[in-house]
């Protein structure tokens, strides 16, 4: 494992947890795209099903099961715990749009036509996407949160320290998965715009707020 | 290669 994949985790876990301890302290959910948090939990869910075919080693163990319980819990937080403050009005976007399509595609573009590879590679696919239900919900109310937009900022930047693994990899291993890499860039390039606002307006004190 | 192999990515 090479130093771009290690931080790209750590990122990916200081997201996550970020999010469950936002809500949790606050006592509320308010600003958070359930339906991007449902999205992810399926992602995580139909990934890691080799957790019980295949054993990799003691730090992918950890990190699945880590990953899978917490986005569990940003759910069951969201739609039972803090549901009152759930912002269903705002939180619109019609996830069928995004599940259809890459079901469809991961039954049409995949490794190697089995049950456990086509849940893998739909949930790469689902994920290059499943953000976009909480970019909607920013862009719709105009604002988010700066600890929201700390929890997005690390998630954009687990995916892109992904793509520096990927080059890493294929450069002193000559190992590539091109469907990991095409749906990372995708990914990434998502974020993109979100980074220019983080960057330009959160990192210098101010509120994330989106031009009327 | 692009071939499936085991994921020992997460």
């Amino acid at each position: 494992m090479n130093l771009f994949r290690f931080l790209g985790d750590l990122s990916h876990l200081l997201a996550i947890i970020l999010l469950l301890l936002k809500i949790w302290k606050s006592r509320s959910c308010a600003g958070i795209s359930g339906k991007s948090q449902v999205l992810f939990a399926v992602v995580f869910t139909a990934r890691y099903l080799d957790l019980f075919t295949n054993y990799i080693s003691l730090y992918n163990t950890c990190m699945k099961v880590v990953y899978i319980a917490c986005s569990f819990t940003t759910v069951w937080l969201i739609y039972s715990k803090f549901k009152a403050t759930y912002d269903g009005n705002h939180d619109t976007f019609r996830v069928e749009f995004l599940v259809v399509p890459t079901a469809i595609l991961a039954f049409l573009v995949n490794h190697d036509f089995t049950p456990l590879e086509i849940l893998w590679t739909f949930s790469i696919y689902l994920e290059s996407v499943a953000i976009l239900p909480q970019l909607f919900m920013v862009s719709k109310t105009g604002e988010a949160e700066t600890i929201t937009s700390h929890y997005l900022f690390a998630l954009g930047v687990y995916r892109t320290l992904y793509l520096f693994n990927w080059i890493w990899r294929y450069h002193f291993e000559g190992f590539f998965d091109l469907i990991a890499i095409v749906a990372g860039l995708v990914q990434t390039v998502l974020y993109c715009d979100f980074f220019y606002l983080y960057i330009t307006k959160v990192l210098k004190g101010k509120k994330l707020s989106l031009p009327a | 290669d692009s071939e499936s192999k085991p994921k020992d990515e997460l």
